[in-house]
This record gives structure tokens, sequence and C-alpha cells, in this order.
């Protein structure tokens, strides 16, 4: 049974931050390219299919590998104006590790999705004509 | 029912949604006023509502200032019609699919026309601090987001996705600007009324010198305009209030600066009174050496001048006012204060049109001599007419005196002259 503590909740140990998980090897890397959009290129340029514009509630898919996976690195290493060797070096995993927004780099902003209707139920009786 | 209509997306004008598509996916709100709210599960822990509120206030105001459209707090309404929803959450967040990392990388994400999320693990700041994350830094980039830019890696823009720590007070630059003018076109408006400020001052050298500051009226407020960033000043509109003490807080119809070897007096006319402005002590007289009170009816202290007037303008060269009233224009000499017995005359008469038919005819909003562009300009809706100066006929003898060359819109030559929302005027 959870404790119930004083009224204003002052004895409450304030909860552990959580730290987000540092990329430092291959597999994360190859999340955050996809997450991100690097891992998307011009059609049938051989890259993982595209992310499709959304959300995705079970995380990213792997991302690219081989060669697909070097230029995508390419592509982030040139934008990030490091060396553009396509290989996963430290100073790429660096700039993967920096603070940023969550919208992808190569994409529009994720797709809306709203915690509540974005259009309200119509009103009930004949929908409007001018829909 | 047609009231949600306007929620649908619509391309800016002239543009297809396809045409948006094809423009990498950017699609913009269709509405110009829009309204936000930080939402009441989504405060953070670590800064007072207040600033927080105030952050956003403050970031929405921003794009306000480079854009037509202005931003509102919805406090009250329902929620599903308040267009852009912020809120702050650690890890599983606010109903959002997207779980939030903790601290370090994701530090905030936004959904295209939708909500902005902050993830309440990272150390946000308010603008006051150096260190932390800047909260107005990210709100501001997020909003960008949300009205439809996407990241960019050019240097200087506040679009880049990663946070890039404390620099000097950041602004949106030229690029900035222009990216989201593309999406919601620049600001367009009238002026009540536009002249330069001189200051004269004295030089290390003691000589006299003299600078001048361009100012915008409009409404009850207004702006500094910077020549020579071709932008007006960061922060800018403010209230005539809070600049200009002692004139009137709204509408000024003209403001008159005459300048002569013996005289430098300012005024400001609106309705048919005109105050005296001090210089030296920012602020209106409220009477003159003779103890006549200000403000004074402008037929005593300028016999002969209607009012309420349009606007009116001092022509340094020929000691000359020039009042304008519909499409009349009085010419006012200041030496023997009265008016040109050949006054009034037509406007079309005293500036006739360069190009036919390309001419204001009558009820200017403004008429400013620039010192930057060493011309008068003549402001009537969202166009302007350039009066040909004497180095005009000079190269081109055959143009008539005080010519004016054909219409062309304000927004081309003074830059994101943008109103803001009236709620965030004072900040």
């Amino acid at each position: 049974e959870a404790l119930f503590h004083s009224r204003d909740r002052s004895d409450l140990a304030p909860s552990p931050l959580r730290r987000a998980t540092p990329i430092a090897d291959l597999l994360a890397a190859q999340r955050f390219l996809s997450k991100y959009g690097w891992a998307e290129g011009p059609p049938g340029a051989g890259f993982a299919a595209p992310v499709p514009r959304g959300p995705r509630r079970d995380g990213p898919p792997e991302g690219p590998r081989g060669a697909a996976l070097a230029e995508a690195l390419r592509r982030f290493q040139k934008v990030n104006a490091l060396p553009a060797s396509g290989r996963l070096d430290a100073a790429t995993l660096a700039a993967m590790n920096r603070p940023r927004c969550g919208v992808p780099d190569t994409r529009p902003p994720l797709q809306a999705v709203s915690t509540a209707p974005r259009t309200p139920p119509p009103p009930p009786g004949p929908r409007p004509k001018a829909r | 029912p047609k009231r949600f209509l306007h929620t649908l997306l619509r391309a800016p004008a002239g543009r297809q949604p396809e045409d948006a598509a094809q423009a990498g996916g950017a699609q913009a709100f269709a509405k110009r006023t829009l309204s936000w709210r930080l939402v009441g599960e989504g405060y953070s822990r670590q800064l007072s509502a207040e600033e927080q509120r105030h952050v956003f206030r403050l970031a929405f105001r921003m794009w306000s200032e480079v854009t037509p459209l202005t931003f509102r707090e919805d406090l009250a309404g329902p929620g599903a019609m308040v267009d852009i929803k912020l809120g702050f959450g650690r890890g599983r967040h606010l109903g959002c699919p997207r779980v939030f990392d903790g601290v370090g990388q994701e530090f905030a994400h936004a959904w295209r026309l939708g909500d902005i999320h902050f993830d309440d693990d990272e150390h946000f700041t308010p603008p006051t601090s150096n260190r932390g994350i800047s909260l107005l830094k990210v709100a501001v980039h997020e909003i960008g987001h949300v009205l439809g830019l996407p990241h960019s890696y050019r240097a200087g823009s506040i679009m880049q996705p990663n946070y890039l720590p404390r620099g000097p007070a950041f602004e949106l630059d030229w690029s900035d600007r222009k990216a989201i003018q593309r999406l919601y076109g620049s600001c367009a408006g009238s002026f009540d009324t536009a002249f330069d400020w001189i200051r004269q001052e004295r030089n290390p050298h003691g000589d006299a010198t003299a600078r001048f500051s361009t100012y915008l009226f409009r409404n009850s407020w207004y702006w500094l305009y910077e020549n020579r960033n071709n932008r007006t000043r960061y922060g800018d509109p403010l209230p005539i209030l809070t600049g200009w003490r002692g004139v009137p807080a709204q509408n000024i119809d003209a403001f008159v600066h005459i300048w002569t070897w013996r005289r430098d007096e300012r005024y400001f006319f609106k309705g048919n009174r005109y105050w005296r402005y001090d210089s030296d002590r920012d602020q209106a007289y409220t009477e003159d050496e003779q103890g006549h009170g200000y403000p004074r009816l402008i037929s005593e202290g300028f016999p002969g001048i209607p009012s309420p007037l349009d606007t009116a303008f001092y022509d340094r060269r020929k000691q000359l006012i020039y009042f304008f009233k519909g499409s009349w224009v009085f010419a006012f000499d200041v030496n023997r204060n009265q008016v040109l017995g050949s006054s009034p005359k037509k406007m079309t008469e005293v500036f006739p049109a360069i190009e036919p038919r390309n001419h204001p005819l009558r009820s200017l909003d403004a008429a400013y001599y620039s010192y930057a562009h060493r011309a008068v300009f003549l402001f009537k809706g969202s166009t302007y007419w350039r009066v040909a100066s004497a180095e005009d006929r000079q190269r081109r003898p055959g143009l008539p005196p005080n010519g004016l060359f054909p219409r062309q819109p304000i927004s081309e030559k003074w830059f994101d002259v943008c109103d803001v929302h009236t709620s965030t005027l004072t900040m």
C-alpha cells in the first residue's frame, strides 16, 4: 500500500533524474540515424524503406546497414561540419549525443497527433454542406 | 458548423497544397491569429508558472514580430479550439506516443500544426540565466516547427537541430525571417505617421553633428526602424505611451520638425490640436514661452491650416510645411507663419504623377522625408510614392518638380514592420 506523505508532500523524495542512454555503439547510431531521418534517401537509392510520416509506438526500425549506413553517416557528418568519412568515429558519436530537438532533421515535423480530437465531433443532425 | 472549416489546413494564398507538399511538406496555418496554451497538467516543476507563461508569451511574440501572425494566450476556451498546446513531461508524457529520454539528447519535440512538448528532465532556465538550456530559445525553435519550418543547418539559424549553448541574446535572423515569410507572407500595413528624429550632438572634436533615427507609428504603437539593418529594432513595436510622453496615445495624424539655423521645433498633430515636443527632456511641453498651454488649436498655431489633417512634412530646403487634407495641399511658410497665397492646391498639381494615373490622389496616411533615402515618400495603405528629388531631376531634367515615381509596396523598402498581439505589446 502506498505510503501517504505529509499534506504538502515536502517529505516526498524527488524522483531520480533519468538520463538518456548515451549513443555509444553502432546499433545506437543506426537507431539515431533512422529516428532523425538520416536513413531516408532518394527513392531507389537502396536505403531502408522511408520512415512513415508519423510517430512510431515501438521505436524506430533498426536503421541503415552497410553502404546505406556509410552514406547516411556521410550525410550526417557533412551537415555537422565533420570529416565525411562514412565511418562511425568518436566525433560523430559526440555530435549524436548533443542536446537536440526531437523533430527529425530531414523531414517535416512529426505528424500531428493530438491528445484531444483536433476536429470536434460533428454536431448532431445533418453534416454541414460545406464539407 | 462552418466555423470549424478554418481548422482545416489550407496552403498559403496562391499555393496549392500539392505545391506545399513539394516544398518539403511544409504546411502553414490558414489563420492569422493563433491561440496557444500551456496545458494545465503540463507545467514544469523547475520554473514558476508565471515564468513559464512569460517565456512562451515572449517566444510567440518574437515570431509575430517578423510575420503577419499574431498569437494570443487562450486560458479558458475549450481545449479543442486551441491551435498550439505546450506542456512539460518526463519519460512517457501527456498521452504522447514519443517517450522522452531523460537528461541529455532530446529536450523537446513538436507536432506539426499541433503541440509542443518539453522534457522536464532537462534543466530549462529563464532568459535571465546563462546556465542550463534556455527555455526561450527552445520554445522559439519548436514554435518554428509548429508553424511549418524544418530543421536548418545554416549557422545562426534558430532552426538548427542541436542546442547551442548560450551566446549573445539571440534573434530571428534574416534567413529565418525569409523562411517563415515564404509560408505566411511578409508584413504589410499602413502608417499613421513616419519621421526621422534628429539628435544634435558634439563629436569628440567638439563639432556639432546630427544623427537621425527613423520612427514608424501605427495605431497606439511604434517602431524604430534600423535602415542599415533593413529591419525594425529588436523588441519593437512598443506602445507610444512608453516612448513619447505627453503626446496622444494613438492615431497621431502628423509629425513635423521645423529645423533651421535658428529654430529646432518638433510638433505632433492629432485632430484639431498640436503638441510641441521637448527633445532634451523627452516629453511634450505643457506650455510655450508665453505661458500658453499645450495642446493648442492648429488654427491658432498654424493659421489657415484646416484640421483634422491627413499628414504633413517639413521641406528644409524651401522652409515650407506641406499639410495634406483630402486631395488638397497647404504650403505653410514657417518664417512668415502663414499659408502661401497660392494654397491650397490640388495634390495632383503640387505632386504630379510621373506615370499617368499612378497617383494617390487623396487621403494620404503619411508623408515622410527620409534622411536614409534622401527623398520624400507619400504613404497610402500599403504602398508609397517617392517624390523626385533634385538629384533625380539633374539626372532626368524632364521630370516635373515634385513628380511622383510610380507606387511601390511599402513592405519592399521597410521590412518586417509587423504588428504583435495587443496582449503582448508591453513585453
